[in-house]
């Protein structure tokens, strides 16, 4: 999971950063 | 009900499937096709080409690190809203997005190939290949702009291509898979719509086959990219630890 933080944090948000 | 995959799936699950696959495609697609009509055909100015071609290799690698990082965060929206994606253990959600996301950006990019002048859509303009010369990796980009217009060529639509992401981001074959039997069923059932809307559309038999082995450059070309990036940083370690996107360097950096 440390290793892959960012994606782990994409897959769990509800809404990611990006503004869709 | 069992969750096996066809035949037992009906033709209305199928077309359902591809409703949703589609759908959160068209969501996540981050850009219009229509958006980008305007700009398609128009040749990015000497000048402009120039300039991205005296860049220092460092920056120019950077923008284009930048630039396939946003597209990859897309993929991942896009892979988070594929029935039964979300379901899949964490581990094996990281493993398919580690594999595959760069494979769907390869994908997408045929939406944003202008065919008549060979050029991308990158940096809000119409480029073709020597504007990336500076990279130092010219067989890379002209295999990337080969495949795009390989792909172009069989002229998919929205939805087809939507599938044929999902397809390739559901490939059960992937190293380190924990669930391999689960990720194995979303891909078949995902290659059975495919099927299903691609003779829907009347389209030729041999078009299911050509898009299999399209999957096989798509990867070669992903794993040329962590090659090229590998000698990249060999070079330039500082300029990748600190102006890299960390989400990049998650994916590739190893």
């Amino acid at each position: 999971k440390e290793k892959h933080k960012i994606l782990h944090q994409l897959l769990q948000n509800s809404a990611s950063p990006v503004d869709l | 009900s069992n969750g096996e995959a066809s035949p037992t799936a009906s033709m209305a699950e199928l077309d359902h499937l591809a409703h949703v696959v589609s759908k959160s495609h068209h969501e996540t697609c981050q850009y219009l096709k229509e958006e980008l009509q305007p700009t398609r055909g128009e040749r990015l100015p000497q000048a402009e080409v120039d300039g991205y071609q005296r860049k220092p290799r460092e920056l120019m690698w950077q923008l284009c690190a930048v630039k396939i990082t946003e597209a990859i965060q897309y993929v991942v929206e896009f892979a988070k809203r594929i029935d039964g994606f979300m379901e899949l253990s964490q581990n094996d959600q990281i493993v398919l997005l580690k594999a595959g996301s760069l494979e769907v950006v390869f994908i997408r990019m045929c939406r944003l190939f202008d065919e008549q002048n060979n050029a991308v859509y990158f940096d809000g303009k119409f480029a073709g290949p020597d504007v990336f010369k500076a990279l130092g990796c010219d067989d890379l980009i002209a295999s990337v702009f080969d495949f795009a217009k390989s792909l172009c060529s069989l002229q998919l639509t929205e939805e087809e291509l939507a599938l044929f992401s999902a397809f390739v981001l559901l490939s059960a074959d992937r190293s380190w898979l924990q669930d391999k039997l689960q990720v194995e069923k979303l891909q078949q059932k995902t290659q059975s719509a495919l099927q299903h809307v691609l003779q829907k559309n009347q389209r030729d038999d041999g078009v299911l086959s050509e898009l299999r082995c399209r999957v096989s450059a798509l990867r070669s070309l992903c794993s040329r990219h962590t090659e090229k990036l590998s000698a990249f940083r060999a070079v330039h370690p500082d300029i990748v630890r600190m102006h890299f996107p960390p989400l990049y360097k998650e994916l590739f950096g190893a």
